[in-house]
């Protein structure tokens, strides 16, 4: 019943624990936070080291002596051109604007999914479940398919790229400089106990693009009296200063912070609740007013505000939430810092809503099916493109130049050495 | 994990062999091994699952023959239990002869049941 206790995998089972607990990879010979394993908040959540025996090697750093002779940044990108005796990554990459991409989320950031296909009992085989012990080593998260970190080709088909594959394809020098610091639950206060496992050196490494991004855990609970235990404006104020504080002290300068803003998550119930739950397919017996009603009386519903049949409940949570965003855009408006600037941008929930329609779907189908409350990949993916498109029409600067060398780079480097 | 995720944990299980059962026409046991067989070695999740089916199975096979649902089989188990002053949770609509009663034939069915007196309980 308890497989840490057997003494052989004690050892084992602390070290997963201290992976999840800090966020931290599983798996790091040199302690450098990048890993060269997939799980367990390795090259999933981060880009993969390129040796992890070097500590003094990896992602997002800026290149040691060009990478003439090693690649120091892991972009795939080193070596002389022995036409000119020239370092690659001097050519290419020099004065291009190399930045990466750090995102502080929660677990819809790092692309929480439970497969509908797991719960269907006619669509079952051996393959359905071939991917469960990589899902339950990454906490039932799927950051390599998410809409900010996402790295790997989609599998809901979406034609859209995550924010790390775009600011890749601009600039190829920003190969593999992705991290994903999010986790299942995160709000603005508990992020403080984990944003210690961001990886970025001031003076060693390039500028950074942070997404600040909870969703919904401020104001959502599963406490009966849900609206008390609700972040308050004041609370979130205090917690995201701290954030900040801490991002400036290790931020190099020239770094960019964009505050997302809370959804409005009225769309779930609006949009699920007379329809059936995965489980509920084959007889229709359960609809999601009824997973609801369940996980409330558990009292584990992740969000008692907002995954509930009480509107004025459903409204109330909506207002705090508004509240919260309001305080992010006051303080992206209003604090300056040295390393870094604050930009602010609403979730785009009703764009993303409009546009899926526009190309033929459903609003209903951007949420989750098995949990009926996060947002699904098409979702995630469509919330990238709005980002990007809002960055790029207000703030191109932020984003950094498109790199003139990038066909160069593909044609002399390939993959640069894969993700 | 709480009470209330094992209690999910069980629902989601039983509910699933109860509808592989209704998929493929075919019996309980058979759908339990059938499950089972298509989880993957790692994690010891396959030898988990048998181990599971093992202890549970038959309490699980005698109380689905006998017509009664996924919330009624996991709070007979005790995986769901209901707190003081709280209600019945439950996920399906209650039976006809209402979930109290349908709980409290399933206890009785099952009251001798080895599963419930193991070590540490569940």
């Amino acid at each position: 019943m308890g497989i840490c206790s057997i003494p052989a995998l004690a050892k084992i089972c602390q070290k997963i624990e201290h992976s999840l607990s800090t966020t931290l990879p599983f798996e790091d010979a040199d302690g450098d936070k990048f890993s060269v394993f997939p799980t367990l908040r390795g090259f999933y959540w981060r880009g993969r080291d390129c040796n992890d025996r070097n500590r003094n090697i990896y992602p997002g750093r800026r290149p040691e002596n060009w990478d003439a002779q090693q690649d120091s940044n892991c972009n795939g990108i080193w070596g002389i051109d022995p036409k000119d005796g020239i370092p690659y990554e001097k050519k290419f990459c020099e004065g291009s604007e190399a930045k990466g991409l750090i995102v502080l989320g929660d677990s819809a950031a790092a692309h929480f999914h439970i497969p509908p296909e797991w719960l269907i009992a006619a669509h079952m085989s051996v393959k359905t479940f071939s991917n469960l012990p990589m899902a339950l080593s990454n906490e039932l998260d799927w950051p390599q398919f998410s809409g900010t970190t996402g790295f790997l080709n989609s599998t809901s088909g979406s034609p859209d790229r995550s924010i790390y594959l775009r600011l890749r394809q601009r600039n190829r020098c920003n190969h593999r400089d992705y991290q994903s610091v999010s986790k299942n639950g995160a709000s603005s206060k508990n992020l403080l106990k984990f944003m210690g496992s961001l990886s970025r050196n001031q003076l060693l490494d390039q500028p950074a693009i942070v997404i600040y991004t909870m969703l919904g855990n401020d104001v959502c609970n599963g406490n009966i009296d849900s609206v008390s235990k609700m972040t308050t404006p004041e609370d979130m104020r205090a917690h995201v200063m701290e954030t900040l504080t801490f991002l400036n002290s290790r931020l190099p300068p020239g770094s960019h912070v964009v505050l997302y803003g809370l959804a409005d998550g009225r769309f779930l119930w609006d949009h699920l609740h007379d329809r059936y739950h995965p489980l509920g397919q084959l007889n229709r017996d359960v609809t999601y007013t009824q997973l609801y009603d369940f996980l409330s009386c558990l009292q584990v519903n992740p969000c008692q505000g907002w995954m509930s049949s009480n509107e004025t409940l459903r409204t109330l949570t909506s207002e705090r939430a508004k509240q919260l965003s309001n305080v992010l855009e006051k303080i992206a408006a209003s604090e300056k810092f040295a390393n870094m600037s604050l930009l602010y941008l609403d979730y785009p929930f009703k764009e993303m809503s409009e546009e899926w329609q526009r190309r033929g779907g459903q609003t209903w189908q951007l949420i989750e099916p098995a949990d009926g409350f996060h947002p699904n990949e098409v979702a995630s993916r469509l919330a990238a493109k709005f980002f990007w498109e809002k960055v790029l029409q207000r703030w191109p600067h932020v984003l950094g130049k498109e790199n003139p060398f990038n066909h160069e780079i593909e044609r002399l480097f390939g993959d640069q050495g894969g993700h | 994990l709480s009470d209330g995720h094992s209690c999910i944990g069980c629902v989601l299980m039983v509910s699933i062999v109860e509808q592989l059962v209704q998929v493929h026409n075919s019996t309980t046991q058979e759908e339990m091994e059938r499950l089972c067989s298509y989880l993957p070695e790692k994690l010891f999740l396959k030898s988990i699952c048998y181990l599971t089916a093992e202890m549970f199975g038959p309490d699980i096979i005698k109380l689905l023959n006998l017509k009664m649902n996924a919330d009624v089989v996991c709070h007979a188990l005790q995986f769901c239990k209901q707190e003081a002053g709280q209600p019945l949770c439950h996920l399906y609509n209650p039976p006809q002869e209402g979930l109290k009663r349908a709980l409290s034939r399933a206890r009785k069915i099952i009251q001798h049941s080895p599963s419930l007196t193991i070590p540490g309980g569940l």
